[in-house]
């Protein structure tokens, strides 16, 4: 695994998130449920909590957005780049932006939104891409089955070297 | 006019560097960080990254690589 450059991490472990625009491609329920998921396989190996809220100030904040949207790196349409994240901070610290030009699905078609998700909110904790091809932070797009989707061992080692293991760890 | 293949793999191949691997961007460049070494350097740097060989070349295997679809961090660097 690699840190980000400088080591930028949260100050508290129990964050906010908030999604202030939906992609058309899903229900918001789906949206929701993928994005809840996304953070539990962060916050199941880690200290860290997720509260999603609707208050403006909420650290991470996610967006669907296309093209240009204003932060000097513009998305590019269908495929290419599908998302990216900013490391842990105030203003557009830790927030995760998806690129609204791709198709995001529930399941192995196009790009799965959970998978995506859970690869940006590394980011938005800290996380830099991995070397490693089995892990989550690999930069490059692999379907794996949400359903069974077990965060893999160099992410773990990853996200605990910044926030410490769970409190409350899953046993095997 | 269909643009030639060659020519399409410089352009994701410069592109490709300047969006991840900090290769800076052309129209802002001096010349000297204009040198084909600079950017054998850096397609060094994503070879390495990736496993792949490191022939500081765009050969099919890197390419293909960067032909995937991806997060728009860069892999080094901010």
């Amino acid at each position: 695994f690699m840190l980000t450059p400088g080591n930028p991490k949260w100050e508290q472990t129990n964050l906010t998130y908030r999604i202030i625009k939906y992609t058309t491609q899903l229900s918001e329920a789906d949206v929701e449920e993928a994005i809840k998921k996304a953070f539990q396989v962060w916050s199941n190996a880690s200290s860290l909590t997720f509260t999603k809220t609707s208050q403006e100030e909420a650290d991470i904040k996610i967006a669907f957005v296309q093209g240009d949207h204003g932060d000097n790196s513009p998305f590019d349409g269908p495929n290419g780049i599908l998302a990216h994240a900013f490391q842990p901070g105030q203003g557009i610290g830790g927030d995760a932006h998806f690129d609204e030009d791709e198709i995001w699905t529930m399941n192995s078609s196009s790009y799965n939104l959970f998978l995506v998700a859970a690869h940006e909110f590394g980011h938005s904790l800290g996380l830099a891409h991995s070397t490693d091809p089995g892990a989550l932070m690999y930069p490059n797009y692999a379907f794996r089955d949400p359903s069974t989707y077990t965060l893999p061992q160099d992410d773990i080692n990853g996200i605990q070297a910044i926030y410490g293991p769970s409190n409350n760890p899953i046993q095997p | 006019f269909p643009v030639p293949a060659q020519e399409m793999d410089t352009q994701v191949v410069q592109d490709y560097l300047e969006k991840f691997y900090q290769l800076p961007r052309r129209g802002l460049r001096s010349q000297r960080q204009n040198s084909p070494s600079v950017i054998v350097e850096k397609l060094k740097e994503m070879q390495r990254f990736f496993g792949l060989s490191e022939t500081g070349k765009p050969d099919r295997q890197t390419l293909a690589v960067m032909r995937k679809p991806r997060c728009g961090v860069p892999d080094s660097g901010d």
